[in-house]
């Protein structure tokens, strides 16, 4: 028996808009402790890793631990006739291969519920590959405000990688002068850094920006690159990629 | 070249 609901149905989806151009199918994780997903883009060289723990949802129930296969893209498209406000309740069950999303307006929650909507989904047997990623000391991390972030990004593929028109320097300084502590910029410095990556996949990860009003990124030379997104009082978004190097 | 390693050459395929 599982039997998942989010006040903020919201939350999900605007999780499936930030993964769903990266992955098309995975395998979403439920234990009693929460939902995980990770997955590999198809090129294996970004990953996505989600957490939703039990405590952020209203009611959670998970009997057993239970991996549900799904396409994201088909999910993404049920999620859509969720209104912003609906209340989303999952369910799922041992036996049949699909899952249940239903959506309730929330108006007057007290005395009946104004719509409910129900959408069943086929699941998919989906052979995952898992990756351990160790935690690490980083180099350099970087908070700052996530829409700065996918504004830079945006710009700097705009111009595009090849120099034909032209080169762009774009430099961040740390600025915590700010009125809101979200606005800030904060960069904490162990060892100086240079690393480069596709800016495809940085544009990507971008997708996640409604999730959060900041994003932190973290850099050491031996690893890949983490994108990471908070999502308040649920867990997070994380997103790794490889960098580039010179043969 | 410029190259890109995949995510097995840094993290444990379990």
């Amino acid at each position: 028996m599982l039997e998942l609901r989010l006040v903020q149905g919201s939350i999900l989806k605007k999780v499936l808009e930030s993964i769903k151009d990266l992955v098309n199918d995975a395998n979403f994780d439920f234990s009693s402790s929460g939902l995980t997903l990770q997955s590999m883009d198809s090129s294996h060289i970004a990953l996505v890793a989600l957490l939703l723990k039990s405590e952020g949802f209203e009611h959670y129930r998970c009997d057993r631990n239970t991996s549900m296969g799904m396409n994201l893209g088909n999910m993404s498209k049920m999620l859509k006739c969720a209104g912003n406000d609906d209340i989303l309740t999952i369910k799922g069950d041992d036996v049949s291969d699909t899952v249940t999303f239903m959506f309730t307006s929330d108006l007057v929650r007290e005395i009946f519920f104004y719509k409910i909507a129900d959408f069943e989904m086929k699941l998919m047997d989906i052979d995952n590959e898992h990756l351990g990623i160790p935690e690490a000391e980083y180099h350099a991390i970087v908070k700052m405000p996530s829409a700065e972030f996918a504004r830079i990004c945006k710009v700097l593929a705009s111009i595009g990688d090849t120099g034909d028109i032209g080169t762009a320097n774009i430099v961040l300084r740390q600025n915590t002068t700010v009125d809101k502590p979200e606005d800030a910029t904060v960069i904490e410095m162990n060892e100086p850094v240079s690393m480069t990556f596709a800016l495809r996949y940085m544009n990507t990860f971008t997708k996640a920006t409604p999730l959060s009003n900041t994003v932190t990124i973290s850099l050491s030379p031996d690893l890949p690159v983490v994108v990471k997104y908070k999502i308040a009082e649920m867990g997070y978004v994380r997103f790794y990629l490889t960098p580039k190097m010179e043969e | 070249p410029i190259h890109q390693q995949v995510l097995y050459y840094y993290f444990l395929d379990l």
